[in-house]
């Protein structure tokens, strides 16, 4: 409802985000640059802006987990769960883990990082899953054709419900 | 009563499981009954005539989020 729905998102729209930790199977700097080009998928219909941080006070936490973590919601080692994070009316809202156990890639083969972090970055501004097979928050993987990726008309609705559209700077 | 193979509990306990993990809240009783199976046909665009256990499983073990589906 509409009061849940207000509850649960970020009351600025300037968000920091801190990658703690990486998996094995991706260099650093790709994997910073994957959560970068994620965090523009939503900035870019949004007036949310993304600066990466190093300080442990980072909005939006974003770390590689095995098995048993800390939280109760352990992973389950290659596939079964991808990954999780936390709504941001919750305890540990903008945490977002994924499994370390998972082959992570750029690519079709493995499970595409790009693809995860937008579908988590999605909950950890507030987003639900979704029933519609189109949409990036629907629960299950799909690999999707990164040249033509773009968000579902139901994603763009549902994040602009939350933090409205994004201001273009041209003119009509 | 007849007792099933040991596959098919194998199967039905994982599907208990990812019930209740991503459908119900832990308080409620780890049982699969029949309308709850009827409330997930829908998340995986099946349907009753069509539903066979082992398809239902493979859905099932479908990568996924591990954030629940409950609609709050």
């Amino acid at each position: 409802d509409s009061a849940y729905a207000a509850s649960s998102k970020w009351n600025k729209h300037t968000l920091t985000y801190r990658i703690i930790n990486y998996p094995n199977d991706l260099k650093q700097s790709t994997v910073k640059n994957i959560i970068h080009d994620a965090v523009s998928i939503w900035s870019n219909v949004t007036p949310l802006i993304f600066q990466q941080v190093e300080s442990e006070d980072a909005d939006i936490k974003i770390s590689f987990w095995e098995l048993a973590h800390g939280d109760g919601c352990p992973f389950d080692g290659p596939g079964g769960v991808l990954g999780h994070a936390f709504l941001p009316n919750s305890g540990a809202a903008g945490t977002i883990h994924f499994d370390k156990g998972e082959h992570w890639s750029t690519s079709y083969r493995g499970f595409n990082l790009f693809l995860v972090a937008i579908h988590e970055l999605g909950h950890s501004l507030g987003l639900q899953h979704s029933r519609n097979w189109n949409s990036i928050m629907y629960p299950r993987y799909m690999y999707r054709d990164l040249r033509t990726f773009h968000l579902g008309v139901d994603d763009i609705q549902r994040i602009q419900q939350l933090y409205g559209e994004r201001c273009s700077s041209k003119k009509p | 009563f007849p007792v099933p193979p040991a596959t098919d509990l194998k199967g039905l306990d994982f599907a208990k499981d990812y019930f209740h993990q991503f459908f119900l809240t832990k308080k409620e009783p780890s049982l699969l009954i029949q309308g709850e199976k009827i409330q997930l046909l829908p998340q995986f665009h099946l349907n009753e005539a069509n539903l066979r256990e082992e398809q239902m499983l493979t859905v099932l073990h479908q990568p996924r989020c591990g954030v629940t589906d409950v609609d709050h």
